[in-house]
């Protein structure tokens, strides 16, 4: 309770009319930049618990990419295998869901649906604009891309995202580029 | 050479030129001809300037992002069609992923802009317009707060005569999730979906067939309506920010658009949440 209460507080502090409109000084939007951080990585660890309800036999602690929107996950991006585990918090079903996870190169990625089946996978480059945001600290060149089939309403799917150093049949497939030059 | 076609779910049709700019669109045998772009408003240097509370350009014209000629790549997953998109770089400082899932029935532009250059003392206030040849009427349609689709019309108030002072920013409303123009004659509205809050419009130099965006703002200049300091967000190295976001473009008939864009609007605002553990490859039999 205290640990969501805390996002309750960000959040009616944000509902300040600065902060609704972007109009505060820059000191202060560091400040609600902090205050929203701190109440989400408090958020992360409920969720943390509820995973640890549901699923007793896990008991790694779930890491989460607060920094996927600039394509850099250090839980994806370091050659590891991992399960990869998606909550729809939506009250209906997402069906054919795209999902794509930063990766480096020098691997081979495969991606595992709940039993244990390959499911298609393909690898992008990263675009060099989105490499270069300046304060991107990663390794990921690529984009590991695979479609989730059906997201259930409220409900938890887990895949997995094998890692080898050898080629696999069912590997994730290198998508080269081809330039535009009319 | 002579661009590309690419067909998507229900029929839909995106055409690229062969610079690898988007050129067309054809849904239900009805082709409109659609551009994109990045431009930029010039803030003031004299007078009142644009700010964190004010949009205020020194001019009522926008110039292109691009110093150059823009590059594009195209990359197409010809196996499984699970990927179809174009890397378009305009400039150093402005970058664009345009993606058509076949599985879905939008096209999605997921840009990159910033930091932007201030080296000429000149703030910059960037647009993405999206220019068709669709007949709307010199209106459009913004939500108020994702619930009702509020009708806007150019130089127009409904309750009021309206006098022109600010020719581009009085055109300018709140987008907080969605913007769509409407052509009656040809029954097609264009949606563009928002991943955040924005300023947008119809394009001053066409108003028919135009939507503009407001994507990012760095400006030199407080607006003196009380914030005391210029809209110039530092960013992470002290050289600016960069901001990385979405648009999803739909294009259908006007009677079925919203049966689009509203469940879209909601997988928006709440997307799946991705957690990762770490395991060995055995351990899948075992689960």
């Amino acid at each position: 309770e205290m640990n969501i209460t805390r996002m309750r507080e960000a959040m009616g502090v944000m509902q300040h009319h600065d902060a609704v409109t972007g109009t505060e000084k820059q000191h202060v939007a560091f400040n609600y930049a902090k205050m929203l951080d701190a109440a989400m990585t408090q958020c992360r660890h409920v969720i943390n618990e509820s995973y640890r309800k549901l699923f007793p036999s896990q008991t790694e602690q779930h890491q989460f990419c607060p920094y996927l929107n600039i394509s850099s996950c250090p839980a994806t991006e370091m050659g590891e295998s991992r399960m990869i585990h998606l909550y729809n918090p939506l009250g209906h079903r997402l069906v054919n869901r795209t999902i794509r996870l930063p990766v480096k190169d020098g691997y081979y990625y495969q991606i595992r649906n709940q039993y244990g089946n390959t499911i298609p996978s393909v690898l992008v480059p990263i675009p060099e604009f989105v490499r270069k945001i300046p304060g991107r600290i990663s390794v990921a060149n690529k984009e590991l891309v695979f479609r989730v089939p059906i997201m259930e309403s409220l409900g938890i799917t887990t895949m997995y995202m094998d890692v080898t150093e050898k080629k696999q049949p069912y590997s994730a497939v290198e998508i080269e580029g081809e330039k535009f030059n009319g | 050479n002579e661009g590309i076609r690419i067909q998507m779910q229900d029929g839909l049709i995106v055409e690229f030129d062969s610079n690898g700019t988007i050129s067309t669109m054809i849904r239900n045998d009805q082709s409109i001809s659609i551009s994109n772009e990045f431009r930029f408003y010039r803030g003031a240097d004299i007078g009142r300037h644009s700010g964190a509370y004010i949009f205020r350009p020194s001019e009522q014209k926008t110039f292109p992002v691009n110093r150059k000629k823009m590059e594009a790549t195209l990359y197409i997953d010809r196996k499984f069609g699970i990927v179809q998109q174009v890397h378009q770089q305009f400039d150093s400082y402005v970058g664009q992923i345009i993606r058509m899932d076949e599985k879905t029935d939008y096209v999605e532009f997921d840009f990159v802009v910033g930091p932007i250059p201030v080296n000429d003392k000149i703030g910059k206030e960037i647009i993405t317009r999206y220019s068709t040849n669709l007949e709307n009427d010199e209106t459009f349609y913004t939500d108020a707060n994702g619930r009702q689709m509020l009708r806007r019309r150019w130089n127009y108030r409904p309750s009021w005569k309206y006098e022109i002072q600010e020719p581009v920013s009085g055109n300018y409303y709140p987008v907080n999730s969605r913007i769509a123009i409407r052509d009656v004659g040809k029954s097609l509205q264009m949606t563009i979906m928002t991943d955040r809050s924005q300023g947008g419009s119809l394009s001053p130099e066409q108003i028919n067939g135009s939507i503009d965006l407001m994507v990012h703002r760095r400006l030199l200049h407080d607006d003196y309506f009380g914030v005391g300091e210029p809209l110039n967000e530092p960013g992470v190295d002290g050289h600016g920010l960069v901001i990385r976001g979405r648009h999803l473009l739909l294009l259908d008939q006007v009677e079925q658009a919203a049966v689009k864009h509203r469940p879209l609007a909601q997988e928006m605002f709440m997307e799946p949440i991705i957690s990762f553990t770490p395991f060995q490859s055995s351990t899948i039999m075992n689960n």
